[in-house]
């Protein structure tokens, strides 16, 4: 089951090491956005993870909503892992608009791994096709909830979104998503 | 079977994508490095991908051999991902020296997937434990060497090499295997 073991690598090697530091994160990136970013009260200081049912992963939020705008990256994060010295790991900080155009910022990405379940599915020799995908996304989604509900290290830092793809020919299904899940958090 | 999605993932989120910048990579590594790096002509242009039968990772690679010394990283690739901007790719380059006290510059890394089959092998709720680990790490490695003969991209740009465990009390094991592997290819 692809989904189970891309689940626990996404949390091994990512998620268990870049939570613990977001916090430290967004204070070293408030102190240096200080005249642009009095406002972040209104947003969250969770890494909030996108896990679209459909897979359908862009690499720049703004491509799916325009009420989202790429802010910039919160400051790097240097990790020797396997042989790679300082390896980087960072977070992007999108503005997200409201309905009254007021704008929240947080820390968005999509669950990347994603991009792995898609690419698979599109390889005849890689062994699953679209049919299975979508179980696949719910079974990555399932377990990933499961193994971050467990984990110490990664409580109350996150922020799981699963994207159902019946509402997107709405331009501001994703925007829209991402505050809902903000306001059930404050 | 965990290690079948980790070859994949391994190859199609990172392999296809570093593997094909590498040549330009190292070309603007020498130009910057020309005082101290005459020699790369006796190291090697392709990416050395270490895995170790017993999955033992180090993060740098000269704690497990005096002859292996760390020299620099090649520079930045930075790409757009899954909502990451500008995500960076980086590799480490090593000297490794012969039992003639000669360096040859190597591009060298272990397969980070590894580190999560270790680490999945560890934590009893990830559903597989150590018996199991070596049995995915050979599968992982056959999966990974089938992908990589198939793909055009990646062809000619990197050496797998699968590291027996057996003669891990020997001090220069791993500088000898990288050797043996870098003359095999001139
Ligand atoms: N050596 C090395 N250098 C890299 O830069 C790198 N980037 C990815 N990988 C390995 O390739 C495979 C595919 O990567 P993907 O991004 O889909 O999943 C990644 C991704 O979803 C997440 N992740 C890891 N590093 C980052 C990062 N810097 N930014 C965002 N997400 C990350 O956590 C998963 C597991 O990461 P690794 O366990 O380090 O190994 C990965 C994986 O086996 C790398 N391996």
């Amino acid at each position: 089951n692809v989904a189970h073991g891309l689940a626990w690598s996404f949390y091994l090697g990512y998620l268990r090491l870049v939570l613990p530091r977001l916090e430290d994160s967004i204070a070293a990136f408030r102190s240096t956005h200080q005249a642009s970013s009095p406002f972040w009260g209104r947003g969250s200081r969770k890494l909030i993870i996108l896990v679209p049912l459909n897979a359908n992963i862009s690499h720049k939020l703004e491509e799916q909503d325009d009420n989202i705008h790429f802010y910039d990256n919160l400051p790097n994060t240097e990790i020797d892992r396997a042989g790679v010295r300082g390896r980087v790991y960072k977070h992007s900080v999108y503005r997200v608009l409201d309905e009254h155009g007021k704008g929240h910022e947080c820390v968005v990405e999509y669950a990347t791994p994603l991009l792995t379940l898609y690419s698979m599915s599109q390889e005849s020799s890689a062994g699953f096709g679209e049919p299975e995908r979508r179980q696949q996304v719910l079974l990555f989604f399932r377990t990933l909830q499961d193994i971050l509900e467990h984990s110490l290290e990664c409580r109350n830092r996150y922020k799981l979104i699963l994207l159902n793809d019946e509402h997107e020919n709405n331009p501001h299904f994703l925007s829209e998503a991402i505050l809902r899940h903000l306001e059930q958090q404050e």
